[in-house]
């Protein structure tokens, strides 16, 4: 499973 | 996207905008910590392999990734050019930044092989840059206090760099609360970033904002 904040912030 | 999260990312844009302006404007690159520029280089080029992965989030967020690549390495460009512009300043510049970066790279990379998501390349050397991210701005501040002043735009760039790091804070209590999303890693480091800073913010809240010049104990 994608880590969702890790992918999405900066 | 929420508040704490933009004004964060604000932060961040305005840090780095404040410090090339400050290279460029007054032509001097006195204070500035070489060794902090150079691990920012490294820390974007290690957290942002995902460009290369396709792995895409939004043009928001590729533009800023590229935004943070491109800046850190001007910033070091810009540095460096000034070993032959002007090699007395450089050479201070050297001379002046002496902290071991070398514990700070150890110390990242065996916290990034003990914590990290997958045991994976692009995994471990994410997990690299934000431990690392979280100390590189040490060698700048060991400057700071080590000359006991500074010029005032440094000043701001550091305390906008901290403010960035800050804001992250209530940023992921929202979206804990608000998405039900929660990033161990990033908060644990994150955590550790804002208490590195909270010297200098002290020391920033009683000289600057309550008057008179700076300098760190």
């Amino acid at each position: 499973e994608t880590n969702i904040i890790k992918h999405d912030e900066l | 996207m929420n508040l704490f999260r933009i004004f964060g990312d604000l932060s961040h844009l305005a840090s780095i905008l404040i410090l090339i302006r400050t290279i460029q404007t007054t032509d001097t690159i006195d204070g500035i910590s070489f060794k902090t520029q150079g691990l920012y280089v490294l820390i974007f080029l290690t957290r942002y392999l995902d460009l290369l992965t396709f792995s895409y989030v939004s043009f928001y967020n590729t533009i800023m990734k590229l935004f943070f690549i491109g800046s850190s390495l001007y910033i070091v460009i810009l540095l460096q050019r000034s070993r032959k512009t002007k090699p007395i300043a450089y050479k201070e510049m050297i001379m002046a930044d002496t902290f071991k970066v070398q514990y700070l790279l150890g110390g990242s990379l065996v916290m990034a092989l003990l914590f990290n998501y997958k045991f994976s390349l692009l995994e471990i050397l994410w997990s690299f840059s934000v431990w690392l991210e979280s100390v590189a701005i040490l060698p700048q501040l060991f400057m700071l206090s080590k000359s006991g002043k500074a010029k005032s735009l440094t000043i701001h760039y550091i305390f906008a760099l901290g403010l960035y790091r800050t804001l992250y804070i209530p940023n992921w209590f929202w979206r804990y609360w608000v998405e039900g999303k929660f990033d161990k890693l990033a908060v644990v480091t994150g955590i550790v970033q804002t208490l590195v800073y909270s010297d200098f913010f002290y020391v920033y809240y009683k000289k600057v904002l309550t008057g008179g010049g700076l300098g760190l104990p």
